[in-house]
């Protein structure tokens, strides 16, 4: 006698990931469709509750994504989100005047100016896990290593793309800054040229 | 110019500075590796005022794995007409030639025990672990003969007066 086996139960998972909806800007209502491009899923619902421990993605130095998963030890959180610091804040200058101020050590004739960072919209910014690219972030390049690469934080000089592999291109946002507007671009394009080598750079790097 | 893109990507959003790259096969053109300029261009820059190296970066685009290098003896052995995997033959059948060959000869011996006399080896060979040692200070050499040296018995020349 041999008992029958109950099958379990099967459960299924949808890979597509469906459209969500959010209100914007206090009354704008807009449709978000998520896209997963290598792997990521760029403009996905936020999770009901925010999660400090929230995985984020970390690019290589080829462009490649990599999952971070922030953990606590010893009561501090180690590879948590990144910091951008003030690199996506706008400053604004104040100029305060002794009558305004009323301070005791400002003399009448000076004058006391005060920086504030702005925060930016985090509309669209906030959608998206991979890691931003920042000045701090940008690597030298050149023959001597001694010209910074930017505004692109990834890919590094040099690096070698396969074929058929997708690899993300970050760049610093606010490089691209309309001097006479002194606004930063809304859109751009990215190019692809061919470099012609020169004989004695092809095989170099292995002699 | 910007005639001189292979690729150009649409105008994208400048929000998040991230954009995603596939490499297209077309993009080497019947070639295994191409050294390719990457560049962005802001829209308050006009097509002819665009200089891609002005913020440009290199990089290489290949189809795939680099094929290693041969080594110097893998080169030695390319000129001694061995190639791919042949010397793994010469390495594994040498070994095994010579265990045959000693299976072969115990076997050999092993049926021949009857029919071979061997006493005059032996016997040469006891007759060396027994042979007269010789003088007792070359003790040391001959540790590992079955013979021992003797005691000398006391000799005395002169009569006790007891047995006188």
């Amino acid at each position: 006698y041999r008992q029958a086996i109950k099958p379990r139960p099967t459960t299924t998972t949808s890979e597509v990931v469906k459209p969500w909806r959010r209100t914007i800007y206090s009354t704008q209502r807009e449709i978000v469709t998520p896209i997963v491009i290598a792997g990521v899923t760029l403009s996905a619902k936020p999770p009901a509750s925010s999660d400090p421990l929230e995985p984020w993605v970390s690019l290589d130095k080829l462009g490649n994504p990599k999952t971070i998963k922030p953990k606590i030890e010893k009561g501090r959180t180690v590879d948590g989100h990144p910091d951008y610091s003030t690199y996506f804040k706008t400053v604004h200058t104040t100029t305060f005047s002794p009558e305004e101020l009323k301070a005791h050590n400002l003399e009448t004739d000076e004058l006391y100016t005060e920086e504030f960072f702005e925060e930016e919209d985090e509309t669209y910014v906030s959608l998206n896990p991979i890691i931003r690219c920042t000045p701090n972030r940008y690597r030298n390049k050149g023959l001597a290593k001694d010209i910074s690469s930017e505004p692109f934080c990834t890919p590094f000089e040099n690096v070698e793309w396969k074929l058929h592999e997708t690899y993300f291109v970050t760049w610093y946002t606010k490089f691209f800054e309309d001097p006479e507007t002194e606004k930063v671009a809304e859109r751009v394009r990215l190019h692809l040229f061919y470099v012609k080598e020169n004989p004695h750079e092809k095989g170099f790097k292995k002699r | 110019s910007l005639r001189a893109a292979f690729f150009s990507s649409e105008t994208v959003k400048n929000v998040d500075g991230l954009y995603p790259i596939k490499v297209d096969e077309e993009w080497f053109q019947e070639k295994q590796e191409k050294r390719v300029l990457l560049a962005i261009q802001p829209e308050y820059i006009s097509d002819e005022a665009f200089d891609p190296w002005s913020n440009g970066i290199l990089l290489k685009i290949i189809k795939g794995a680099r094929v290693a290098k041969n080594t110097k003896e893998q080169l030695a052995l390319q000129d001694a007409g061995i190639s791919d995997d042949t010397w793994y033959y010469v390495a594994l059948s040498t070994p095994t030639v010579v265990v045959i060959a000693c299976v072969a000869m115990y076997f050999f011996l092993f049926l021949n025990k009857k029919h071979r006399d061997i006493r005059d080896v032996r016997l040469f060979a006891v007759n060396q672990r027994r042979r007269v040692l010789g003088s007792f200070k070359d003790f040391k050499k001959y540790k590992k003969i079955n013979n021992r040296p003797y005691s000398e018995l006391p000799t005395h020349s002169k009569k006790s007066s007891k047995q006188g």
